[in-house]
């Protein structure tokens, strides 16, 4: 406390400049996790690959995000059944925002190898971590890929919210569209699965369903 | 609105940069860098009582009002935010998600007396 000083404000002694640098610091850790809605900072366990974050932070550009308390998110798969590493592989996301959230727009980015046999008819299901057998999934989507690179598959908001498992578990199902191309032709790989390369979910997701407020108002 | 200097004992705003390395924060926040954490300090006597350090309208209703009833109020005006906007911030969830969210009024732009 500077003793020949006095504080402009409440007239009591000023704070010297090396204390109120703390304040500063400890009042931005709470101002910080006040707004993101967290107790404490996230612990990272398994940051996403530094190639994968940057492809990521590409598509999530700095700027402001789409008006009414929205948000954007990227959510990594991981591959959890390693037998086919052709297309037809089951994505696994963690995303426990969609249990809170209202989800406005949901697109699966899948990177399709040069190896493209033609055309490839690709269906996405949704699977019950609950549950065993065919009986298990609901289908999602069906699209056709016909390049490789780069894909934004559209997906269904309604289809991916509802269940109260924070655990999202996609399963691809693809098939040649045309009858002639061989079997060999689907055991080689078809999609890149790790790396930068590795298949996410871009969301656009609301601070809170639509609606609750009125409801709340009335 | 001023921003503080040593000698200035009137509301005005301070301003603070706070990198997220000092934080050690770097590791879940990915963009920005850091952001300005600015706080309004400062006396409001009388006269500047009602002033929003912006549109001078409001201090010359509450100006008007003062000297109509009391030239010496007997409560306080305080220096207060009077502008903010929103930190549009990237970060890694406990999940490894990649988040981007606004976090509204986190900027003080302006500070003026209550």
């Amino acid at each position: 406390q500077g003793a020949e000083s006095a504080c402009s404000t409440c007239g009591g002694p000023t704070v010297a400049p090396q204390a109120e640098r703390a304040l500063v610091l400890e009042l931005a850790k709470q101002q910080i996790l006040k707004g993101l809605h967290l107790t404490s900072r996230p612990k990272i366990t398994h940051p996403p690959p530094q190639a994968a974050l940057t492809r990521a932070l590409r598509r999530l550009q700095p700027g402001s995000v789409a008006p009414g308390n929205r948000e954007e998110v990227i959510s990594f798969a991981t591959i959890t059944d390693s037998s086919t590493s052709t297309c037809s592989s089951m994505l696994t996301f963690h995303l426990s925002t969609l249990r809170s959230h209202h989800l406005y727009q949901a697109r699966l980015w899948l990177h399709m190898l040069p190896t493209l046999p033609g055309t490839l008819y690709l269906r996405i299901f949704r699977r019950d971590p609950r549950r065993r057998g065919r009986g298990s999934r609901t289908l999602l989507a069906e699209h056709q890929v016909t390049t490789s690179g780069w894909h934004a598959l559209t997906l269904p908001s309604s289809g991916l919210t509802g269940e109260e498992s924070s655990i999202l578990k996609l399963q691809l199902d693809c098939r040649p569209l045309q009858g002639n191309s061989t079997v060999a032709g689907l055991r080689r790989r078809l999609l890149y699965t790790a790396g930068q390369q590795r298949p996410f979910l871009e969301l656009k997701i609301g601070a809170n369903r639509p609606g609750v407020g009125r409801s709340r108002r009335r | 609105t001023p921003t503080c200097e040593p000698d200035n004992p009137l509301c005005c705003r301070r301003d603070h940069y706070v990198d997220f390395q000092d934080l050690g924060w770097r590791d879940w926040i990915l963009q920005p860098e850091g952001y300005q954490l600015n706080y309004c300090s400062g006396q409001c006597p009388p006269h500047l009582a009602g002033s929003p350090g912006i549109a001078a309208s409001f201090h010359s209703a509450v100006f008007s009002l003062l000297k109509a009833n009391n030239p010496w109020p007997t409560g306080t005006s305080c220096c207060v935010p009077t502008a903010r906007r929103p930190l549009s911030l990237l970060y890694l969830d406990h999940n490894g998600n990649v988040v981007k969210t606004d976090v509204p009024d986190m900027v003080v732009e302006a500070c003026g007396c209550s």
